[in-house]
């Protein structure tokens, strides 16, 4: 028996909206210590690890350990129908083929109960090895998300070079070029830990759909290390995290 | 000209 209540909608629903753009469906990991997720998009340039520790939750009880398939399209249409500020508890009996959520409105007055259908998946599991980040920046994870949206107007490729004096995102396109740099400020909104100056490349429409999770923190980390992937980190709360890893574009 | 490598270049498949 899976058994999960919270006490907002509303962090269910960011969570979901953080994921539902890059995966489609994904298989949710339930066990004693909370909920994990892991998956590449599918065309494997980039993957998401989601992180959330039992005590999240108002209510947690797992008994074994359990892989739920759920389609994000769906959970995305029966959250809808629920408010941010309603309690959800998520339910699944061991070697069901079916998820209830109930809403119970703040007022404890309405409850609304759902069924949804869980899938079947052979999701492949990635071996994410301990990286030992040269470049480690923290910023607003609002300015980040603005970032990336400004210089996917330019170019498909946007360049993230990171050295001790700050961090610089540049795009260069058929209609000019844009460099945005970030330094170091007292105040502590940004912050760069570099050991050795790194610079990557990657494709802007993924670092466009990692900013969906920007709601759900004030911050986020990007770590880089030169020829692996890029890891964009916004935490849950003080619960877990979402991590976005993206392969870097290479010369031909 | 860039491309990308596959994700699974960097993290094998366990």
């Amino acid at each position: 028996m899976f058994e999960a209540r919270l006490s907002s909608t509303a962090l269910l629903k960011k969570i979901v909206d953080a994921l539902k753009e890059i995966l489609h469906q994904s298989t949710l990991d339930c066990s004693d210590s909370g909920i994990q997720l892991q998956a590449m998009d599918n065309s494997h340039v980039s993957l998401v690890s989601m992180s959330l520790r039992s005590d999240c939750f108002e209510k947690y009880r797992c008994d074994r350990n359990l892989s739920l398939g759920l389609d994000l399209r769906s959970l995305t249409k029966v959250l809808k129908c629920a408010s941010g500020d309603d309690a959800v508890t998520i339910k699944s009996a061991d070697k069901a083929d079916k998820l209830q959520l109930s809403f119970e409105s703040a007022s404890m007055d309405r409850t609304a109960d759902y069924e949804l259908r869980l899938l079947n998946l052979d999701q492949e599991h990635l071996a994410i090895p301990e990286t030992d980040y040269a470049c480690v920046v923290h910023m607003p994870a609002t300015e980040f998300a603005r970032i990336c949206r400004d210089l996917s107007t330019f170019s498909e490729s946007v360049v993230i070079a990171c050295t001790k004096d700050g961090i610089k995102f540049s795009a260069n396109g058929e209609m000019g070029s844009v460099n945005i740099k970030l330094s170091e400020t007292s105040k502590g909104d940004v912050s760069v830990q570099v050991e050795e100056p790194v610079t990557l490349s990657f494709a802007g429409r993924y670092l466009n759909t990692f900013t969906r999770a920007t709601p759900l923190s004030e911050k986020v980390k990007i770590s880089m290390a030169p020829e692996v992937p890029l890891l964009v980190e916004y935490p849950i709360e003080d619960y877990g995290y979402i991590r976005y890893y993206l392969a870097p574009k290479v010369d031909e | 000209a860039s491309f990308q490598h596959d994700l699974i270049l960097y993290f094998p498949a366990t």
